[in-house]
């Protein structure tokens, strides 16, 4: 029955006290309150169907349905809070785990998640991503950025060049996420700034989703004839998503000047401190 | 002598082959991650060269590839270590630095001398062992550097942060 917040003096997150997974963002400076609920889900890679024999690979985003799987309703959920930072670790299953974190003074939260290795002894291969539900009447338009310069407005199943007879109702509506998506109703703006490129869409009013790991177990046909199946250190992904919650007017300044932090992150170097004094020549 | 070039070759190489995206054979992929390595090495030298020259200090830097894991030998093992926070930003910014540690009390100062406030959380790993990591505010000026130093505390009185562990189970 407890509720569990963390927050600084201007955002406060939220979690749910039966699932442990974020409920509700607040932007304590502008008074905006949101309520999100972002999980873990995975889509499963298509082997082909009646309509067409193309399977999900390196190449191609195929899901079976257009309902992914959540990859757990509820999360483990593990607290810490100091004077220089708060932290809700959340465990979702043996292979997907993350941690939303608040530094003082920080005007977004940060969302560090760790996916794999993605298990396939099933053999069904999994397309995992990170979604967030939220009510914002955002009809069927979401925005991206391309390469961090210009942000596009995407529209579900259309193109705005041509008519648009959509086959693939998810992979059709996904589109590259470079730096940032965004979804809004007009008044309040809801981005997710990435740490590198991934995909990602808006299927349904008010939702916002990024993939963010993937395990295939059959090739596409299209070339590399092997499936997308890494044993080494790449079957482990970690990587961090920074949410804004801010009015449409003020959001573009907050995700920018955000963008090039995290893009142009400083840099740590150590030493042992036994220096000499250096010499140009 | 450091050089950036081998670097800019093996990101050339990887952009133009769309490296990233897993659209290539596993024996290749495996070669694009020697082609990177094999150009950071020179160019860990030329950042080594650059920031002694603009500390006027010359010295054994370590850089830790591995920090988004929570893995730096240096200061895991070192009971004192400078840290250097280079902001390649044309503005100040303050930066909550995190560095993997094995003790329970630090003292770290900021480039003045004074003792910045700072604080050692442990955290759960997926390799099955409390981690804990040091923090502390870096506060860097625009295109420049800092330079903070961190030295264990023998003060008998720890401040380490435990977690609270909430455990929920399906309903």
């Amino acid at each position: 029955t407890h509720i569990l917040t963390i927050e600084n003096e201007f955002i406060r997150a939220t979690f749910h006290p039966k699932t442990g997974l974020l409920m509700q963002i607040e932007n304590l400076e502008k008074n905006l309150l949101l309520p999100v609920q972002q999980g873990f889900y995975w889509y499963n890679a298509s082997v082909g169907d009646n309509r067409s024999s193309q399977t999900s690979g390196a190449y191609i985003f195929r899901p079976t349905r257009q309902q992914p799987l959540p990859v757990s309703r509820w999360a483990r959920t593990q607290v810490v809070k100091t004077a220089l930072v708060q932290e809700v670790h959340q465990n979702f299953s043996a292979w997907c785990s993350q941690v939303v974190r608040l530094y003082p003074g920080q005007r977004h939260l940060e969302l560090e998640w760790t996916v794999g290795p993605i298990p396939v002894t099933d053999s069904w291969g999994k397309e995992v991503i990170s979604r967030f539900d939220t009510l914002l009447e955002t009809g069927e338009v979401f925005y991206t950025d391309s390469n961090g310069r210009e942000i596009l407005e995407r529209r579900r199943d259309y193109r705005p060049t041509w008519t648009l007879e959509q086959t693939e109702p998810v992979a059709g509506n996904y589109y590259p996420v470079n730096t940032r998506i965004y979804i809004t109703d007009g008044q309040v703006q809801l981005t997710v700034l990435t740490d590198r490129s991934q995909g990602g869409s808006s299927l349904q009013k008010g939702s916002l989703e990024l993939m963010v790991h993937r395990k295939l177990v059959r090739d596409d046909g299209r070339g590399v004839d092997e499936p997308l199946m890494e044993l080494g250190s790449g079957a482990w992904v970690r990587g961090r998503h920074f949410v804004l919650l801010d009015t449409v007017k003020t959001a573009a300044a907050g995700h920018r000047l955000l963008a090039e932090k995290v893009v142009l992150a400083p840099q740590v170097v150590l030493s042992q401190g036994d220096s000499v004094l250096y010499n140009l020549w | 002598t450091g050089s950036s070039a081998p670097l800019n070759e093996a990101m050339a190489v990887l952009q133009h082959h769309d490296a990233v995206s897993g659209t290539s054979k596993q024996h290749v992929a495996y070669d694009y991650a020697r082609q990177l390595a094999g150009g950071w090495e020179p160019c860990q030298v030329l950042l080594s060269n650059a920031l002694a020259r603009l500390s006027r200090s010359k010295a054994a830097f370590t850089f830790c590839p591995n920090l988004n894991i929570s893995i730096c030998p240096l200061s895991e093992t070192a009971s004192s270590f400078q840290v250097i926070v280079y902001n390649p930003l044309a503005r100040k910014v303050d930066w909550m630095v995190r560095l993997p540690v094995s003790k329970s009390l630090f003292v770290v100062k900021d480039p003045n001398g004074k003792a910045v406030q700072s604080s050692v959380v442990v955290t759960p790993s997926t390799e099955q062992r409390d981690l804990s990591e040091l923090l502390f505010s870096a506060s860097v000026p625009a295109l420049g550097f800092s330079v903070y130093s961190v030295a264990m505390s023998n003060s008998p009185a720890p401040r380490v942060h435990k977690l609270k562990t909430k455990s929920k189970k399906p309903s």
